[in-house]
Order: structure tokens, then sequence, then C-alpha cells
């Protein structure tokens, strides 16, 4: 029989929250020249039965979803990010080198249950 | 909260935080890779981060070492046609030897690239420095010369590729000993010309900016595979 699946309001559902990370508010703004900060993100929300079956959410998490109503000892899956991308980094160092780097997997893009 | 910032600088590579005491200029081709990389990340075009497509060679980290040389002054300086000598030093140390270099471009900028204020042909002559530098001794024994070549007027920004000099000093940090940078008058003098060249040698030496470009790719980050089919 299909299981009542608990009601969930959407705000609190798994989605990406912005957050902007200033290098300032770190006080490294003074050997960071690009960029001056950049978009992190982070995921946050529940991932109810019901949720598993519709966003982008893995199998194990459908899985895991469904134990979690059967014995609520097994935790929920988790709200994680499911796709990333990389940022670039121009700064000095402390022997005076100019540096010029990448970061993978530093901004989140989109979040699921996994 | 505290922010653990020892922890992300490590992320990042750093083993504190850099507080630089003089601000480097960042050149144009750093500036311009960074914007590709932005525009591409915004635009959400996938990239390969161990290709430097701006420089056609494969690396994910680019470092623009300033040179940490001096210039040297030889006493008898109206005979000679020479007009300026120079140790250019840089420090490899921040390579740490497991990432490989694969580039290393020596710019020489000579002043702006101007019509005004012709100077006479130059020549231009790059040696590995052999042995340490003597104080006292004016010049440092050169060795193998591996750069001759006539620089003629306007100039702007001259490019060598150091990448097997380079490579040596980062096999082996001893032998790093810089490079004896000469730059000579072309052709012969009379006394008339003396006095301009002063001036051209005293502007040149104001104006030299001399920089090393190195690329090094990290094994760790940058797998074989990971080079995306373009």
């Amino acid at each position: 029989a299909a299981i009542p699946a608990p009601y969930a309001s959407c705000k609190n559902l798994c989605h990406r929250h912005q957050l902007f990370i200033n290098f300032r508010d770190l006080g490294w703004h003074k050997w960071i020249i690009a960029p001056k900060g950049f978009m992190a993100n982070y995921c946050h929300g529940d991932c109810p039965f019901s949720m598993t079956t519709s966003l982008n959410s893995s199998n194990y998490a459908f899985m895991q979803a469904l134990m979690h109503v059967v014995d609520p000892a097994i935790p929920q899956a988790v709200c994680i990010p499911t796709k990333l991308s990389p940022i670039s980094m121009l700064y000095q160092d402390n022997d005076d080198n100019v540096i010029l780097r990448h970061y993978e997997d530093m901004v989140v893009d989109e979040c699921g249950c996994g | 909260l505290r922010f653990r910032e020892h922890v992300f600088l490590k992320f990042l590579g750093l083993d504190k935080v850099p507080s630089p005491q003089k601000f480097q200029p960042v050149p144009y081709i750093m500036k311009k890779i960074f914007q590709d990389q932005e525009a591409a990340a915004t635009t959400g075009v996938s990239q390969d981060l161990c290709y430097v497509k701006e420089l056609g060679v494969r690396g994910n980290v680019l470092r623009l070492l300033p040179d940490q040389g001096f210039f040297l002054y030889s006493e008898n300086f109206s005979e000679a046609s020479s007009c300026l000598q120079k140790l250019l030093y840089f420090n490899l140390s921040a390579i740490k030897d497991k990432k490989q270099l694969t580039m290393a471009q020596l710019g020489l900028d000579l002043g702006p690239n101007t019509y005004y204020n012709l100077g006479p042909e130059m020549e231009l002559a790059l040696s590995l420095v052999q042995e340490p530098h003597v104080w006292g001794r004016f010049i440092p024994k050169p060795g193998k010369m591996f750069v001759l070549q006539s620089v003629p007027w306007p100039q702007g920004v001259l490019y060598f590729n150091l990448l097997d000099v380079a490579k040596d000093w980062n096999d082996n940090h001893q032998k790093n000993l810089g490079l004896f940078l000469e730059m000579l008058v072309k052709g012969d003098r009379d006394a008339g010309v003396n006095f301009q060249l002063e001036d051209i040698c005293a502007r040149l030496r104001r104006s030299l900016h001399a920089s090393l470009l190195v690329v090094t790719l990290n094994p760790e980050q940058c797998h074989p595979s990971s080079r995306k089919r373009r």
C-alpha cells in the first residue's frame, strides 16, 4: 500500500542556498588580487521520501528514505551538492610571486539528496 | 566563530597567510587567463583546468617570479661597448619538486615601445652564471651563453624560453646561480655619441624589468585522462 509520505513545506526541502564568501571578511583582500570573493553557496534542507522520487537524487537516497519511513532509527538521506564548479584565484605569496591557480569544486551549482 | 584559517590556507596550498611587502604588477597574460576562466565558469562551459590554452601548455598553476638580482657596474665603462650588466636571479623554491615544469618564459621589459628617444642598435647577451658571485669582483664568471641577439629599437618586452634551464635549476637548486644579462652597443662609438649613450643606458637601467613566468602541472590534480576532449 502507498505509504503516506510526511508532508514537508517547500522551503524546508533540500535546495541550494546562496553564500557569498567575501575575502575582505577574512582579511585576505591584502594578498588576493582577484576575485574579491566568490559565490560558494551551500546545500541545506530535508530529504523526505517524496523528495527522493522527484529531484536529482540518487537511488541510494531513495532506498535510505524508504528505510527511514519504515524504521525512523535509520537516518534520512542528506542534502548534498550534485553539481560543482571551479574558481581561479590570482594572488601574491610571501616571495612576491604572483600566482594564478585553479581550485576544483569550490562553487555549489546544484543540490540533491544523496 | 574562530575561522579555522590555517586549514583553508593549507587547502589553498599555502603554509601561512601571505603578507606581501611590495605589490607586483600582474602581466596582461595572467589577467586574460584569469578572466577567461571566470567567464567559462560563469557560463558553465566545461574547461580543462590542466591546460592553459592561452599559452598552449599543460599546467594548472601559473607563477610570475620577480627578478631578485642586481645591476653590476664595471669600472672601464668608457672603453667597453657595454651599456648595461645585470645579474638576474629567480627564486624557484616556491615550486615543490613533485610538480612538473611545463613552461618557463623569461620576460625582459626594455621600456616603452615608442619611436620617441630612439637609441643606437644594441646587442643583448644572456649567459648562465657558473660560479657564485664574489663581492668586489665586478662581473660574475659567465658560463654558457645561450642568447646573443641584436636589439633594434623600439623594443617593449622580449621573451626567451628558459624551460630547460629552469628544469635544471628545479632539479638541483644549487645550480641556480642566476643569469648574466649584458647589453652592448653595436658598432663603433665616437666621443659625441658617448654623452647620449650615458643617458640611454641610464634610462635603460631605470626601465628594465625582468620576470620569469613559470607553469607547473601537479600530477596529483591533473591526471592524463583529465584532459577533456575538445
